[in-house]
């Protein structure tokens, strides 16, 4: 994360590290279930093998040393059949919920955020010298409207409509290399939704660069049929 | 088929003090809005509808020239004629506040003989809205509002109003309020509140001044001109034809040489960029190709190459001549006194184990939560939009008054703020008093889809589906859908769809913090609350989390 802060240890529950199975960090991703998590397709290209990845919940630290971490292998991945940069991720066991580990709610099925949503990403990625390293980060920025990132200025109609855009025009903040698969969360009433999985961007925090997240609205039926059936 | 309504703005939780007004009881709001129009004692430019007493006050004066107050369960309706400072047509319906000629002469009030003895006068015209020394067209004049006027030299002078933005745009169409639904090259417009067959985030109550009604083309984001999503899978959007008023604009307010604010009203001839790059010509299009062009924008004074903030943006700007750097700020020197944002003082970095609830009556609340209990989306302080209020961070500088946040700095019962919600002026806040919270116990996991439980009641209620159809003083509830023995149209089936006013059961359609109710089958009891017990709440919901995240933002 670029610029933002430090945020209040565990106060994003749902936040998990994707790591190698020598564990190291890697990715971001969101705990959506007791036993599902869902990441960015792209950070599976390593490998197809679900050995050889590790989930850990419940830290702060990217070093993962406190007493809440909980550490998970991965018995299954799933990546979205249509190559969109979205997967999932079954535990080999459930986490155990606590006030560490909590997990998101979902968006209803293709519910649209509007333009001026105050959101929220969180990661231990990237921090472009703006300090923090090593400390779960989080920063804010409002929606912007496809058809506005899509603007020449902007991101010039790379953007689909199966992903949303988020970041200030003026740049400074923004995601970075390391927190992909990570959530882009936004309040309704008084919970967190995720909105977007951390995805892509045009270098990181750049002005008129904003990041681009999947939508997952998009891809509620998809997530459920793979839980249901797995 | 409208509604007499439909000429009237409403506005949920909003009162008016006022001299000038008389008291009705009367069935519904329609009834009450007959008596305003059929109003003789006063000119009748308001009215204030009490929904479940269902008492009607007639006023003379709207939010324009009285003061306006919060007030749960009134309903606030002002006739949109008397709020419009422009004109349609030829402005005989003009009934804006415009008092000076085209010259800037003030004019002479319609009921003075002096200096000229007027031939319109408001008994002659009762019709004609003949107050004060507003400019109007009594006489049908083609070239629209006039007045006698203070100079006795001249006896009369045309006003200048600008033309209301219903049949023409001016500028960008920013204000274009119009009904044009198609698109340049003829594709049907998609509805704003509809995502099919394109989805997209311009929803409606998160633009809420921007009116984006029904399938209108609007301009809601610094277009060259009003544009629509398109109904035609093919095309996402498009720009419309909008025809463009023959009238001047409205005046703008005269421009600075210095920086104040965004500097939006920036008119300085600075032509260099915070790192020394020489600006490009607007009217230019190289070395940067753009659309912000004099042409496209022709109310932003794009002279020159001066530096600009045509499209609010945080200070003024421009595209540079320096191939590499396509757009760049300026550095502007600040007006007297205008000072710049003090940067917000980050909060000490220390974990804080506090729920979203608040103590006492929630004046000392510093929480983060920013819904109301109906679920509305609250405004910022610090906005007028869509709802101008007095409840400032220099007004109550103790209140803590920041970005959108609960909080009660008046003293009122509970944490509220003013909503994104044009037609409800303010709502309490969906937050928990801290002395009703019950100790957490051991962990279930949570579904990531909670159902709710439908025998007791979270929060206010607003929610409960159960059917329990007696009230707290076991009188029967009467059918939402009866008007026996008690009548009201404001409650119904119909009126409020998602409330679930099934049968004669218990709702809270109005979001009541004192939890749901019903009209009762008793003639002499119009409406009683229901005893439904409070659910415990859930140990671990999705998305809520133990300890509160921070939330800072880039400034």
């Amino acid at each position: 994360i670029v610029a933002g802060c430090i945020s209040h240890p565990h106060s994003w529950p749902w936040q998990i590290s994707l790591r190698t199975s020598f564990g190291l960090h890697f990715c971001g991703g969101t705990l959506i279930d007791p036993q599902w998590v869902l990441t960015a397709a792209h950070c599976l290209e390593k490998s197809s093998r679900p050995a050889a990845y590790k989930v850990y919940l419940g830290l702060h630290r990217e070093r993962a040393l406190e007493a809440s971490v909980q550490k998970r292998g991965v018995e299954k991945l799933f990546k979205e059949p249509h190559r969109v940069d979205i997967a999932l991720l079954k535990l080999s066991s459930p986490a155990i919920i606590n006030d560490y580990v909590i997990p998101i709610c979902l968006p209803k099925e293709n519910s649209m955020l509007g333009g001026r949503e105050k959101c929220y990403v969180t990661g231990w990625g990237e921090t472009k010298g703006t300090g923090g390293d090593g400390y779960l980060k989080e920063t804010g920025f409002p929606v912007i409207e496809n058809k506005i990132c899509n603007r020449p200025e902007f991101l010039n109609g790379r953007v689909g409509n199966h992903e949303l855009c988020a970041g200030n025009i003026h740049g400074g903040t923004d995601s970075c290399q390391g927190d992909s698969g990570g959530p882009l969360v936004c309040k309704d009433q008084d919970k967190f939704v995720q909105h977007g999985v951390t995805s892509w961007g045009l270098g990181c925090a750049q002005p008129m660069k904003p990041g681009v997240y999947v939508r997952v609205s998009n891809y509620i039926t998809w997530i459920k049929n793979v839980m249901e059936n797995n | 088929q409208g509604t007499i309504l439909d000429s009237y703005v409403r506005t949920e939780g909003a009162w008016l003090l006022n001299p000038k007004k008389q008291t009705y009881k009367t069935n519904s709001k329609e009834e009450c809005a007959e008596r305003c129009e059929n109003e003789n004692t006063f000119i009748c430019r308001a009215f204030l509808f009490t929904s479940k007493d269902q008492q009607c006050l007639t006023l003379a004066e709207n939010t324009k020239t009285a003061v306006i107050f919060r007030r749960t369960d009134a309903v606030l309706y002002e006739k949109r004629i008397y709020l419009l400072e422009c004109k349609m047509r030829n402005g005989v319906d003009y009934r804006g506040t415009e008092a000076k000629t085209q010259r800037g002469v003030p004019c002479q009030k319609w009921s003075d003989n002096v200096p000229h003895k007027p031939n319109y006068t408001p008994e002659k015209y009762p019709q004609a809205g003949l107050e004060e020394n507003y400019c109007r067209n009594p006489d049908n004049d083609e070239k629209g509002p006039w007045c006698y006027t203070t100079d006795p030299a001249t006896r009369f002078d045309y006003c200048n109003i600008p033309e209301c933005e219903v049949e023409c745009m001016h500028c960008s169409g920013e204000n274009y309020h119009g009904v044009v639904a198609t698109t340049e090259s003829g594709l049907e417009c998609q509805r704003w509140d509809s995502q099919k067959p394109h989805s997209h985030g311009y929803l409606p109550e998160n633009f809420p001044e921007k009116d984006l009604k029904m399938n209108y083309c609007r301009n809601p984001d610094g277009e060259p001109r009003p544009w629509c999503f398109t109904t035609s899978p093919t095309k996402r959007w498009e720009y419309c034809d909008v025809p463009r008023c023959t009238t001047p604009p409205p005046v703008p307010a005269p421009g600075r040489q210095c920086l104040s604010g965004r500097g939006e009203d920036y008119q300085g001839t600075i032509s260099v960029t915070e790192s020394g790059n020489t600006c490009q010509h607007w009217s230019s299009q190289s070395p940067h190709r753009h659309a912000r062009t004099p042409e496209n924008y022709p109310c932003k004074n794009l002279e020159e190459n001066y530096c600009r903030n045509p499209d609010g943006e945080k200070m003024p700007w421009c595209y540079t001549t320096n191939r590499t750097a396509r757009w760049e700020y300026c550095t502007i020197p600040f007006c007297d006194g205008a000072e710049p944002e003090a940067p917000a003082v980050d909060v000490p970095d220390q974990a804080q184990i506090t729920e979203e609830c608040y103590e006492g009556n929630g004046v000392t609340y510093r929480g983060t939560a920013s819904f109301t209990l109906t679920g509305k989306k609250c405004q910022a302080w610090s906005s007028m939009s869509p709802h101008r209020h007095n409840k400032t961070a220099d007004q109550f500088p103790n209140a803590d008054l920041k970005e959108n946040y609960c909080r009660n700095p008046d003293a009122d019962r509970r944490p509220w703020c003013y909503t994104t919600d044009p037609s409800v002026r303010w709502e309490y806040c969906n937050l928990k008093k801290c002395s009703d919270q019950v100790p957490a116990t051991l962990p279930k996991p949570p579904q990531t889809t909670l159902e709710p439980n439908h025998d007791c009641i979270h929060g206010n209620g607003k929610d409960y589906r159960g059917t329990v159809s007696k009230t707290g003083r076991g009188r029967t509830c009467q059918e939402w859908s009866s008007q026996i023995p008690h009548s009201h149209d404001y409650f119904t089936p119909v009126t409020h769809p998602g409330a679930g006013l099934d049968k004669n059961y218990c709702r809270n359609p109005d979001g009541d913090v004192n939890g749901p109710w019903c009209y009762t089958t008793d003639p002499r009891k119009a409406w009683e609350y229901c005893d439904i017990p409070k659910c415990p709440p859930a140990q671990y919901e999705c998305g809520i989390s133990k300890f509160r995240p921070k939330l800072c933002a880039q400034r």
